[in-house]
């Protein structure tokens, strides 16, 4: 795993000069991500609270598949509202993947990562357009979109790695794609552009030296779980959830009432991943549920633990 | 193709001229920008794709001016010009106005009254463009959801010595930033200087600006009051009491207003309340109870048991 | 001196016994099934 961390430039100077994404748009399927830039990559991503962060990956590609090695921090913010973003950040870019090189880091950027506080990973019409930019002039190129508050609320990194496809590229028929709960603000954008991109699996991978360190973290780490009420820091998140899902049965009502047969929202097309608009609601209020149910057991255990006298 | 083009751009132009905004947008959309058919410059095709969401927006059509204006936007990073960049923000801010997002209409309202192009530019900009721009900005503050995020805006636009000139406008401002329950006699006086849309009935009952000054009152009153009863805030804002605890409702859930609300007892109480005190206490003593535990362990471990 | 750590330890629990923590506790408690309720 540590060979992983080494760069060849030579290597990775043959691998790009064969363009083998010019041959298949669908190249690229894997990404193996490194601990720390995945640690990176989260504390940003938290630190920005509800407004999105961005920054850049830095790496190589073995064959089809992308090694993120590090990543860093860009200057800019709420970037979902803002055409290219990315474009104020140009200076900053340059001169630190310049700077890397000088203290003998000569990892070349190979993405960019972003963050959707809350509203799940996915690309959204103007991520798409700047991820379809970016793989005309700077292949190979990898998106990577992070969600800080449901990560906080799920407990694991919730994290997706996209690549788009070309303009006029018509991708065959993938099958149903993993459910995720989209707001209902979020949903035109997110539906509009789903064909347009496709994505990779991401995996991890530590060095020997992050393996020793996170041993040694763990030992500590309960301690933590133990202290932490996770009812009281994801309420925000969990308070729009709920709001989310009332507006998303105030619109199913509308369209019911409306005209709408009640069938439609009950059938379920056969073989098709395809859900009516109530059973996709009956998941989002499930998965709240379920949640809400894990903070809570936290807070009874603690309770069980350290509150309880023996008698 | 070219002369077809060239057809429809002399046609919306004369549809133009006898004022038919909507048939002049249809005409001018026909022509193809999307296709690769015809290679076709991008200012070109943000010129035509504003055009065409401006004069869907002269006839109060802001549902297909956005379609067109989000077409220009993926455009507008590729291109330099900057009478293009004026026109696009210009009609954004109008789209953002007529669909009632009134706080992003008010922050390009502002930032367009801030602009002075250059002299290369092709469109001018004088003193009174950016005055209507920033009145404008001011209308759309003074309409937006009561919370934070106006306040800011509010601060920013009270601040701003140009709005002192707007002698009709700048006392009702000044209301509105120093958080006054605003009365009806002033409120009848700004609604004299609104648009139609602004105007327009809501599905729920009442003006865009009817439950814009609710909220503020609402807003007013939770600085004055550590709380009321439901029956005397519906007094207060003139609405029912089941309203005036639905609205308060709405402000505390999006976190415009901080509060709380009593059903069983018809009380909303004003202001931050810290709920969770005890049990962040309580988090604190586990941690100090696990730390304690990790020393033993370690002192077990020390002692070889 | 390890018999001493134990002690402070259990000194130390129950970690909080106040009337604000058991109505802040309840009123989590109460919150979350509340929402339960709803999603059922």
């Amino acid at each position: 795993v540590d060979a992983l961390f080494k760069y060849d430039a030579a290597e990775q100077q043959l691998a790009q000069s064969c363009k083998p994404w010019l041959k298949d748009p669908h190249h690229y399927k894997h990404v193996r991500m490194s601990a720390l830039a995945l640690l990176k990559i989260a504390m940003h991503a938290r630190s920005g609270g509800n407004l999105e962060v961005m920054g850049i990956l830095q790496g190589k590609v073995v064959g089809d598949t992308f090694i993120v090695i590090d990543s860093f921090a860009l200057p800019v913010e709420g970037t979902e509202t803002r055409v290219n973003a990315q474009a104020e950040a140009y200076e900053y870019m340059v001169d630190f993947l310049d700077t890397n090189k000088a203290v003998h880091r000569p990892e070349n950027a190979v993405g960019w990562y972003h963050s959707h506080p809350g509203y799940g990973c996915w690309l959204s019409g103007i991520d798409v357009n700047t991820q379809m930019m970016n793989q005309q002039y700077q292949e190979p190129w990898l998106a990577v979109v992070v969600d800080p508050m449901r990560t906080m609320a799920a407990g694991k990194v919730e994290i997706g790695a996209f690549r788009t496809y070309p303009k006029d590229y018509k991708p065959a028929d993938e099958g149903p794609s993993e459910y995720q709960t989209i707001p209902l603000d979020k949903i035109e954008d997110f539906g509009v552009h789903a064909k347009s991109y496709y994505p990779l699996d991401i995996t991890f991978f530590k060095s020997s030296t992050d393996s020793h360190l996170l041993d040694l973290l763990w030992n500590k780490y309960w301690v933590a779980t133990l202290s932490a009420s996770p009812l009281i820091s994801n309420r925000d998140f969990a308070v729009g959830q709920i709001a989310d899902v009332a507006e998303k049965l105030e619109q199913a009502e509308g369209q019911l009432t409306h005209g709408g047969r009640l069938g439609r929202f009950v059938e379920k097309k056969k073989g098709a991943g395809d859900d009516s608009a109530l059973s996709k609601i009956c998941r989002d209020t499930s998965k709240l549920a379920a949640e809400q149910i894990k903070g809570l057991s936290t807070q009874v255990i603690k309770n069980a633990l350290f509150n309880c006298r023996l008698t | 193709e070219d002369s077809c083009v060239l057809l429809r751009e002399d046609l919306a132009a004369a549809l133009e001229r006898e004022e038919e905004w909507s048939r002049a947008a249809q005409v001018l959309s026909g022509i193809d920008l999307e296709s690769g058919g015809r290679a076709l410059e991008a200012a070109y095709k943000l010129r035509q794709n504003i055009k065409i969401a401006m004069l869907y927006l002269e006839d109060d059509d802001p549902v297909n001016a956005e379609m067109y204006i989000k077409k220009a936007a993926a455009l507008i990073s590729s291109c330099k010009d900057e009478a293009l960049e004026l026109q696009y923000k210009t009609c954004y801010a109008r789209i953002l106005d007529s669909k009632r997002r009134f706080l992003e209409a008010a922050m390009r309202y502002y930032e367009l009254s801030q602009s002075r192009p250059s002299a290369a530019c092709e469109l001018k900009m004088d003193e009174d463009d950016r005055d209507t721009a920033l009145r404008s900005a001011i209308t759309c503050t003074i309409l937006a959801p009561a919370g934070p995020q106006r306040s800011r805006m509010l601060a920013a636009l009270y601040k701003d010595e140009r709005s002192t000139k707007f002698s009709d406008l700048f006392p009702f401002l000044q209301k509105v930033y120093l958080e006054r329950i605003l009365d009806r006699s002033e409120v009848e006086a700004f609604s004299r200087g609104l648009k139609p849309h602004h105007l327009a009935l809501l599905p729920g009952g009442g003006t865009v600006l009817d439950r814009s000054v609710v909220q503020h009152n609402l807003a007013a009153a939770s600085r004055l009051y550590a709380n009321i009863g439901t029956d005397q805030l519906g007094g207060l804002l003139g609405v029912a009491a089941e309203e005036a605890e639905a609205l308060a409702a709405d402000m505390v859930a999006e976190g415009r207003m901080p509060g709380s609300i009593d059903q069983v007892d018809r009380l909303i109480h004003f202001g931050a309340k810290v709920e969770v005190e005890a049990l962040l206490r309580w988090d604190d003593s586990i941690r100090a109870a696990c730390a304690k535990v990790g020393e033993l362990l370690d002192s077990v471990t020390a002692l070889g048991l | 001196a390890l018999l001493r750590q134990v002690s402070s330890l259990i000194n130390g629990l129950p970690a909080c016994d106040t009337e604000a923590f058991t109505r802040e506790y309840l009123t989590e408690y109460n919150d979350t099934l509340l929402t339960l309720y709803l999603a059922a």
